[in-house]
């Protein structure tokens, strides 16, 4: 699942990191909260990169631009942005 | 919007303060966590009771990182602030805000009010909407607290739910509350074209007249929009389509049928001296693109090209509109003629030859 960017300008762990979690948190269908089951990781980081990017108004890509980190930096609700 | 269905199967819910953050005060969380849930109960037939012990449908509680069997973590200052779950058993209905973060009741740190009504719309059954204006829009954006948080967007998604506050008034018979459209000692607070049509606005209703075929349509103005507040003062519709409503010194801009966002603002920032504190009446002259605002015997006049007021004003009404000589309760322009309402009259006034052509019954329009 190796993170889709221009490879000079997010090489920094930090921001890899960041991304990762991000999508992980809000762009990996949860199961119901209620039953503690296993989390589905079918699709790929860039899907989900895409899907962020979609719903977001953003150029949808799938790969990570300036525009698409800062909205990932910006403090939010911890509810996923996709069906549970 | 989105929503996770079904939601509760009832409409009376019960909450309950678990826990609290150091960050303010008790009473503030209290008011700040109601004055939340009240967002949502205004827009439907919500009621929230609160309780202080036992499991109630939505439990609120303060936590960081991995908090009490919460499937979901904090992850410290900044980043996830708070989450909820939808409605349901369990973790169902529970909000859970991050301690690690600055909770505040202004616009330091993070507002508790405003974060927590977006986090009942989760309870509620909400998911994110992606409109930028919408409370439930995942980001956290400020808005003053004393403006109503919710957008069409969340109205919609939560009324798709739950359906809409039963108007009370509906279900009292009409004739109490309903003006009487035909008494003829009736006035107006405001009227206003929208587009073909001409609304008169009284308390919390408004008639809809289309002039060219003579049908006059009562509502409640909170059926279009919730937000504005009943007794509505002045109103007009300017060259962009958007119609302005005035009530103390504060306006309100409507577009469509959506009330802007960041509205209401404050009078002032049109150009007036704080020592206006109300309009009587309001209307643009289409054919000058020049905005006529009057204040008790006087009026200023705006320049809807430049946004500012015009020099050399307040003027007195008498001395450039003869015979109209009362304070105006409201004023609108229909082909070319202004129509001036005082108490249960009207004059009809033509611009041109700067003289009142006729003076009828204040609901000549509605052709009693």
């Amino acid at each position: 699942n190796g993170l889709p960017a221009q490879p000079e300008k997010y090489n920094n762990e930090e921001d890899v990191k960041l991304v990762q979690d991000y999508l992980n948190k809000f762009y990996t269908v949860e199961p119901d909260p209620n039953q503690l089951g296993w989390r589905k990781n079918a699709e790929s980081t860039a899907e989900k990169l895409q899907k962020m990017q979609q719903f977001f108004g953003l150029k949808v890509t799938g790969k990570l631009d300036s525009e698409t980190l800062e909205i990932m930096k910006k403090p939010r609700c911890g509810v996923p942005d996709v069906g549970l | 919007y989105g929503v996770t269905l079904p939601g509760w199967k009832k409409t009376k819910l019960t909450y309950r303060i678990v826990n609290y953050t150091p960050d303010m005060s008790k009473e503030d969380v209290d008011k700040a966590i109601q004055k939340a849930l009240k967002v949502w109960s205004t827009v439907t037939p919500l009621i929230f009771t609160r309780i202080h012990v036992g499991i109630a449908d939505i439990m609120i509680a303060f936590g960081t990182k991995a908090h009490g069997h919460c499937p979901r973590y904090f992850d410290g200052p900044l980043g996830v602030l708070a989450h909820a779950f939808p409605p349901g058993n369990g973790f169902g209905g529970d909000a859970h805000f991050d301690e690690d973060e600055d909770w505040t009741t202004g616009s330091a740190g993070f507002n508790l009010f405003l974060v927590a009504a977006h986090e009942f719309g989760h309870a509620l059954g909400l998911s994110h909407s992606n409109d930028q204006r919408a409370l439930m829009f995942p980001n956290y954006a400020y808005v003053n607290p004393s403006e109503f948080p919710l957008s069409p967007d969340d109205i919609s998604a939560i009324q798709s739910i739950y359906g809409s506050r039963p108007n009370a008034p509906d279900k009292r018979p009409a004739t109490p509350t309903s003006p009487k459209t035909c008494d003829s000692q009736i006035s107006f607070d405001a009227v206003t074209t929208l587009r073909r049509e001409v609304i008169f606005l009284k308390g919390r209703h408004l008639w809809r007249v289309y002039p060219d075929n003579s049908e006059v349509e009562l509502e409640l103005i909170s059926t279009f929009w919730p937000t504005l507040p009943p007794g509505i003062q002045a109103a007009y519709e300017n060259p962009k389509d958007q119609i302005l409503f005035f009530k103390g010194n504060k306006f309100w801009v409507i577009s469509g049928y959506q009330v802007l966002l960041g509205y209401p603002k404050n009078i002032s920032t049109l150009g007036f001296p704080k020592g206006v504190k109300k309009i009587d009446a309001v209307v643009c002259n289409k054919n000058t693109g020049k905005t006529d605002f009057f204040i008790g015997d006087k009026y200023w006049r705006y320049d809807e090209n430049s946004q500012s007021i015009e020099t050399g004003y307040p003027r007195r009404t008498a001395d450039d509109f003869p015979g109209i000589s009362q304070r105006v309760d409201a004023v609108f322009q229909h082909k070319g003629f202004f129509y001036f309402f005082h108490g249960s009259k009207q004059r009809e006034f033509n611009p041109t030859a700067r003289k009142v052509i006729r003076e009828m019954k204040s609901n000549s329009w509605f052709n009693c």
